[in-house]
Protein backbone atom coordinates (compact mmCIF):
# COMPACT_ATOMS: atom_id res chain seq x y z
CA UNK A 1 0.00 0.00 0.00
CA UNK A 2 0.85 3.80 -0.16
CA UNK A 3 0.00 7.46 0.73
CA UNK A 4 0.11 10.79 -1.11
CA UNK A 5 2.58 12.69 -0.23
CA UNK A 6 2.87 13.96 3.15
CA UNK A 7 0.77 11.32 4.00
CA UNK A 8 -2.47 13.45 4.36
CA UNK A 9 -5.56 11.75 6.66
CA UNK A 10 -9.11 13.18 7.72
CA UNK A 11 -7.34 14.88 10.70
CA UNK A 12 -10.76 14.99 13.44
CA UNK A 13 -10.34 13.14 16.45
CA UNK A 14 -11.91 9.20 15.97
CA UNK A 15 -14.89 7.98 15.45
CA UNK A 16 -14.75 10.14 12.91
CA UNK A 17 -17.90 10.87 10.62
CA UNK A 18 -17.90 12.15 6.93
CA UNK A 19 -21.01 13.15 5.15
CA UNK A 20 -21.33 12.45 1.45
CA UNK A 21 -23.41 14.06 -1.04
CA UNK A 22 -24.12 13.44 -5.41
CA UNK A 23 -24.19 16.96 -7.12
CA UNK A 24 -27.30 18.08 -8.72
CA UNK A 25 -25.67 18.52 -12.07
CA UNK A 26 -25.19 14.62 -12.40
CA UNK A 27 -25.70 13.85 -16.13
CA UNK A 28 -25.46 10.12 -15.76
CA UNK A 29 -28.81 8.51 -17.20
CA UNK A 30 -27.87 4.85 -17.71
CA UNK A 31 -28.87 3.85 -14.03
CA UNK A 32 -31.80 4.69 -11.88
CA UNK A 33 -30.75 7.43 -8.90
CA UNK A 34 -31.52 4.51 -6.44
CA UNK A 35 -29.20 2.14 -8.10
CA UNK A 36 -26.30 4.91 -7.79
CA UNK A 37 -27.10 5.94 -4.33
CA UNK A 38 -27.09 1.41 -3.41
CA UNK A 39 -23.50 1.18 -5.11
CA UNK A 40 -22.45 3.78 -3.18
CA UNK A 41 -23.59 2.87 0.17
CA UNK A 42 -22.12 -0.59 -0.39
CA UNK A 43 -18.71 0.75 -1.67
CA UNK A 44 -18.79 3.13 1.50
CA UNK A 45 -19.43 0.63 3.88
CA UNK A 46 -16.30 -1.58 2.46
CA UNK A 47 -14.12 0.96 4.33
CA UNK A 48 -15.96 1.82 6.83
CA UNK A 49 -16.39 -2.18 8.13
CA UNK A 50 -12.42 -2.07 8.65
CA UNK A 51 -11.59 1.59 10.02
CA UNK A 52 -13.28 3.13 12.81
CA UNK A 53 -15.11 5.90 10.12
CA UNK A 54 -19.15 6.35 9.56
CA UNK A 55 -20.10 7.47 5.94
CA UNK A 56 -23.37 9.27 6.02
CA UNK A 57 -25.31 10.53 3.37
CA UNK A 58 -26.44 14.38 3.18
CA UNK A 59 -28.82 16.02 1.16
CA UNK A 60 -26.49 19.12 1.69
CA UNK A 61 -24.39 18.76 -1.44
CA UNK A 62 -23.00 22.23 -0.46
CA UNK A 63 -21.35 21.31 3.10
CA UNK A 64 -20.82 18.23 2.72
CA UNK A 65 -17.52 16.36 3.22
CA UNK A 66 -17.22 14.37 0.37
CA UNK A 67 -18.97 15.71 -3.10
CA UNK A 68 -19.67 12.88 -5.84
CA UNK A 69 -20.33 14.12 -9.40
CA UNK A 70 -20.57 12.67 -13.06
CA UNK A 71 -19.11 14.70 -15.30
CA UNK A 72 -18.27 14.92 -18.99
CA UNK A 73 -14.90 16.07 -20.34
CA UNK A 74 -13.10 19.47 -19.28
CA UNK A 75 -14.95 20.04 -15.66
CA UNK A 76 -12.99 22.36 -14.43
CA UNK A 77 -10.19 20.92 -12.42
CA UNK A 78 -7.40 20.68 -14.58
CA UNK A 79 -8.16 16.92 -15.51
CA UNK A 80 -10.40 16.20 -18.21
CA UNK A 81 -12.69 13.02 -18.36
CA UNK A 82 -11.42 11.79 -22.18
CA UNK A 83 -14.88 9.26 -23.05
CA UNK A 84 -15.44 5.70 -23.04
CA UNK A 85 -13.05 4.11 -21.23
CA UNK A 86 -9.55 5.62 -20.30
CA UNK A 87 -9.44 7.37 -17.34
CA UNK A 88 -12.96 6.23 -15.14
CA UNK A 89 -12.68 8.23 -12.54
CA UNK A 90 -10.26 10.16 -9.85
CA UNK A 91 -10.93 11.75 -6.03
CA UNK A 92 -8.50 14.45 -4.25
CA UNK A 93 -6.85 13.51 -1.47
CA UNK A 94 -7.42 14.17 2.21
CA UNK A 95 -9.31 16.67 3.05
CA UNK A 96 -10.77 18.12 0.05
CA UNK A 97 -13.43 15.30 -0.38
CA UNK A 98 -14.05 15.78 -4.26
CA UNK A 99 -14.96 12.36 -5.86
CA UNK A 100 -15.48 12.53 -10.04
CA UNK A 101 -16.39 10.08 -12.07
CA UNK A 102 -16.61 10.16 -16.42
CA UNK A 103 -20.05 10.49 -17.33
CA UNK A 104 -19.33 9.11 -20.84
CA UNK A 105 -18.45 5.13 -19.32
CA UNK A 106 -21.23 2.74 -19.45
CA UNK A 107 -21.51 2.65 -16.00
CA UNK A 108 -22.98 -1.10 -14.30
CA UNK A 109 -24.45 -2.58 -10.97
CA UNK A 110 -24.83 -5.34 -12.85
CA UNK A 111 -23.67 -7.49 -15.71
CA UNK A 112 -26.02 -9.77 -15.98
CA UNK A 113 -28.78 -6.75 -16.86
CA UNK A 114 -25.47 -4.97 -18.24
CA UNK A 115 -24.54 -6.79 -21.61
CA UNK A 116 -21.89 -4.01 -23.35
CA UNK A 117 -18.05 -5.44 -23.52
CA UNK A 118 -17.36 -1.75 -22.14
CA UNK A 119 -19.59 -1.97 -18.92
CA UNK A 120 -17.54 -0.75 -15.82
CA UNK A 121 -18.76 -1.60 -12.12
CA UNK A 122 -19.49 1.55 -10.39
CA UNK A 123 -19.26 0.23 -7.06
CA UNK A 124 -15.65 -0.95 -7.24
CA UNK A 125 -14.68 2.23 -9.17
CA UNK A 126 -16.36 3.91 -5.97
CA UNK A 127 -14.52 1.44 -3.62
CA UNK A 128 -11.27 2.15 -5.30
CA UNK A 129 -12.15 5.88 -5.18
CA UNK A 130 -12.97 6.41 -1.68
CA UNK A 131 -9.67 4.89 -1.05
CA UNK A 132 -8.11 8.03 -2.18
CA UNK A 133 -10.83 10.10 -0.47
CA UNK A 134 -9.54 8.51 2.97
CA UNK A 135 -5.46 8.64 2.10
CA UNK A 136 -4.24 5.54 0.42
CA UNK A 137 -2.49 5.85 -3.33
CA UNK A 138 -2.18 3.18 -5.89
CA UNK A 139 -0.79 0.23 -4.98
CA UNK A 140 1.53 -2.41 -6.42
CA UNK A 141 -0.67 -5.64 -5.62
CA UNK A 142 -2.63 -6.53 -8.46
CA UNK A 143 -5.47 -8.17 -6.08
CA UNK A 144 -5.84 -5.27 -4.39
CA UNK A 145 -9.01 -2.48 -4.47
CA UNK A 146 -6.17 0.24 -4.55
CA UNK A 147 -4.19 -1.22 -7.53
CA UNK A 148 -5.12 1.41 -10.52
CA UNK A 149 -6.49 -0.39 -12.96
CA UNK A 150 -10.28 -1.85 -13.53
CA UNK A 151 -10.71 -4.09 -16.68
CA UNK A 152 -14.14 -3.84 -18.49
CA UNK A 153 -16.98 -6.09 -16.42
CA UNK A 154 -14.35 -6.94 -13.43
CA UNK A 155 -16.02 -6.46 -10.27
CA UNK A 156 -13.19 -5.87 -7.76
CA UNK A 157 -15.08 -4.76 -4.00
CA UNK A 158 -13.46 -6.63 -1.21
CA UNK A 159 -10.71 -4.80 0.42
CA UNK A 160 -7.90 -7.14 0.52
CA UNK A 161 -4.89 -7.20 3.39
CA UNK A 162 -2.86 -4.82 1.64
CA UNK A 163 -6.06 -2.18 1.31
CA UNK A 164 -6.97 -2.87 5.00
CA UNK A 165 -3.47 -3.24 6.83
CA UNK A 166 -2.76 0.91 4.15
CA UNK A 167 -6.52 2.71 5.42
CA UNK A 168 -5.48 1.29 9.04
CA UNK A 169 -1.89 2.09 9.30
CA UNK A 170 -4.10 6.16 8.41
CA UNK A 171 -6.91 5.79 10.97
CA UNK A 172 -6.76 2.78 12.96
CA UNK A 173 -8.97 -0.51 13.24
CA UNK A 174 -12.55 -0.58 13.89
CA UNK A 175 -13.14 -2.21 16.60
CA UNK A 176 -15.81 -4.54 14.80
CA UNK A 177 -13.04 -5.95 12.66
CA UNK A 178 -12.64 -9.34 12.79
CA UNK A 179 -8.68 -9.46 11.69
CA UNK A 180 -8.56 -13.16 11.53
CA UNK A 181 -11.76 -13.91 9.59
CA UNK A 182 -10.43 -11.93 7.46
CA UNK A 183 -6.58 -13.33 6.78
CA UNK A 184 -8.21 -16.67 6.78
CA UNK A 185 -10.49 -15.45 3.88
CA UNK A 186 -7.72 -14.11 1.76
CA UNK A 187 -5.55 -17.15 2.46
CA UNK A 188 -8.14 -19.80 1.72
CA UNK A 189 -8.42 -17.50 -1.63
CA UNK A 190 -4.95 -17.37 -1.98
CA UNK A 191 -4.68 -21.03 -1.47
CA UNK A 192 -7.85 -22.11 -4.03
CA UNK A 193 -5.72 -20.27 -6.78
CA UNK A 194 -3.17 -22.00 -6.19
CA UNK A 195 -5.14 -25.65 -6.22
CA UNK B 1 -13.59 7.21 -31.56
CA UNK B 2 -14.46 5.10 -33.88
CA UNK B 3 -13.25 1.65 -34.80
CA UNK B 4 -10.40 0.51 -35.01
CA UNK B 5 -9.90 -0.64 -31.69
CA UNK B 6 -6.82 -2.65 -30.05
CA UNK B 7 -8.03 -5.74 -28.98
CA UNK B 8 -5.20 -7.38 -26.52
CA UNK B 9 -4.48 -10.79 -24.71
CA UNK B 10 -6.35 -11.06 -21.37
CA UNK B 11 -3.53 -11.13 -18.81
CA UNK B 12 -6.00 -12.50 -16.61
CA UNK B 13 -7.62 -15.71 -17.56
CA UNK B 14 -10.56 -14.72 -15.58
CA UNK B 15 -11.33 -11.94 -17.64
CA UNK B 16 -11.30 -13.64 -21.11
CA UNK B 17 -13.17 -10.93 -23.10
CA UNK B 18 -11.78 -8.13 -24.95
CA UNK B 19 -10.33 -5.07 -23.68
CA UNK B 20 -11.50 -2.12 -26.45
CA UNK B 21 -9.74 0.78 -25.21
CA UNK B 22 -10.80 4.35 -27.29
CA UNK B 23 -8.52 6.72 -25.35
CA UNK B 24 -5.45 4.75 -25.61
CA UNK B 25 -6.14 2.15 -28.58
CA UNK B 26 -3.19 3.88 -30.27
CA UNK B 27 -0.53 2.45 -27.91
CA UNK B 28 -1.58 -0.84 -29.74
CA UNK B 29 0.93 -0.53 -32.48
CA UNK B 30 3.79 0.10 -30.46
CA UNK B 31 4.14 -3.39 -29.04
CA UNK B 32 7.78 -4.62 -29.80
CA UNK B 33 8.86 -1.53 -30.65
CA UNK B 34 12.57 -0.98 -28.74
CA UNK B 35 14.64 1.76 -27.89
CA UNK B 36 16.36 3.14 -30.78
CA UNK B 37 13.39 3.82 -32.69
CA UNK B 38 11.92 6.74 -34.15
CA UNK B 39 7.77 5.43 -33.99
CA UNK B 40 5.08 7.80 -35.06
CA UNK B 41 2.81 8.64 -32.09
CA UNK B 42 4.83 7.42 -29.41
CA UNK B 43 5.36 11.03 -28.18
CA UNK B 44 1.74 10.13 -26.65
CA UNK B 45 3.08 7.41 -25.03
CA UNK B 46 5.39 9.52 -23.40
CA UNK B 47 2.65 11.96 -22.13
CA UNK B 48 1.08 9.07 -20.97
CA UNK B 49 3.98 8.17 -18.75
CA UNK B 50 4.74 11.64 -17.67
CA UNK B 51 0.73 11.99 -16.67
CA UNK B 52 0.73 8.97 -14.58
CA UNK B 53 3.69 9.98 -12.96
CA UNK B 54 6.48 7.81 -14.50
CA UNK B 55 8.32 10.39 -16.53
CA UNK B 56 9.53 13.25 -14.92
CA UNK B 57 11.04 15.65 -17.60
CA UNK B 58 11.30 19.46 -17.40
CA UNK B 59 10.64 19.87 -21.29
CA UNK B 60 7.36 18.73 -22.20
CA UNK B 61 7.59 18.62 -26.02
CA UNK B 62 7.80 14.57 -26.58
CA UNK B 63 9.26 13.48 -29.06
CA UNK B 64 8.78 10.33 -31.32
CA UNK B 65 11.84 8.45 -30.83
CA UNK B 66 12.18 6.03 -28.11
CA UNK B 67 14.86 7.11 -25.91
CA UNK B 68 16.39 6.26 -22.61
CA UNK B 69 14.20 8.53 -20.74
CA UNK B 70 10.73 6.60 -22.50
CA UNK B 71 12.88 3.16 -21.28
CA UNK B 72 13.69 4.02 -17.69
CA UNK B 73 9.89 5.04 -17.44
CA UNK B 74 8.60 1.68 -18.94
CA UNK B 75 10.77 -0.17 -15.98
CA UNK B 76 9.51 2.07 -13.48
CA UNK B 77 6.07 1.18 -14.65
CA UNK B 78 6.64 -2.50 -15.16
CA UNK B 79 7.96 -2.67 -11.39
CA UNK B 80 5.07 -0.59 -9.58
CA UNK B 81 2.54 -2.97 -11.62
CA UNK B 82 3.84 -5.98 -10.78
CA UNK B 83 4.76 -6.94 -14.44
CA UNK B 84 7.94 -8.47 -15.81
CA UNK B 85 10.66 -5.83 -16.22
CA UNK B 86 11.67 -6.24 -19.30
CA UNK B 87 12.53 -2.38 -20.10
CA UNK B 88 10.56 -3.34 -23.36
CA UNK B 89 7.03 -2.92 -24.47
CA UNK B 90 5.91 -6.34 -24.65
CA UNK B 91 2.42 -7.34 -25.34
CA UNK B 92 1.79 -7.65 -21.58
CA UNK B 93 2.60 -4.31 -20.51
CA UNK B 94 0.75 -2.98 -23.69
CA UNK B 95 -2.62 -4.73 -22.25
CA UNK B 96 -1.97 -3.43 -18.89
CA UNK B 97 -1.10 0.07 -20.48
CA UNK B 98 -4.57 0.75 -22.28
CA UNK B 99 -6.52 -0.90 -19.74
CA UNK B 100 -9.18 1.41 -18.12
CA UNK B 101 -8.08 3.23 -14.81
CA UNK B 102 -7.89 5.55 -12.41
CA UNK B 103 -6.99 9.16 -12.91
CA UNK B 104 -4.99 9.46 -10.02
CA UNK B 105 -0.96 9.20 -10.92
CA UNK B 106 0.82 6.00 -9.25
CA UNK B 107 4.34 7.57 -8.15
CA UNK B 108 4.35 9.82 -5.28
CA UNK B 109 1.18 11.42 -6.14
CA UNK B 110 0.75 14.89 -4.89
CA UNK B 111 -2.13 15.40 -7.63
CA UNK B 112 -5.92 15.97 -6.13
CA UNK B 113 -4.59 18.46 -3.49
CA UNK B 114 -7.04 21.29 -3.74
CA UNK B 115 -7.77 24.70 -1.79
CA UNK B 116 -10.95 25.37 -0.24
CA UNK B 117 -12.17 29.10 -1.41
Amino acid sequence: YAFFSGRPRWSRSIPITLTYAFSPENVITSLSKSEIKDAFRRAFSHWASVIPVTFLESKDYGFADIKIGFYKGDHGDGEPFDGVLGVLAHAFSPETGRFHLDAAETWAVDFDRKKSDEAIDLESVATHEIGHLLGLAHTSVQEAVMFPSLRPREKKVDLKIDDIKGIQALYGSNPNFNDQARSESDTSISNGVAL
Amino acid sequence: RTSPFFSSKPTNPTNNHKIRSYTWHEFGKFVDATRGNNINGISELKKYFHRFGYLKMDNLNFTDLFDDHLEHALIKYQEKLGLSVTGKLDENTVSQIISPRCGVSDSAPKFMHAKRH
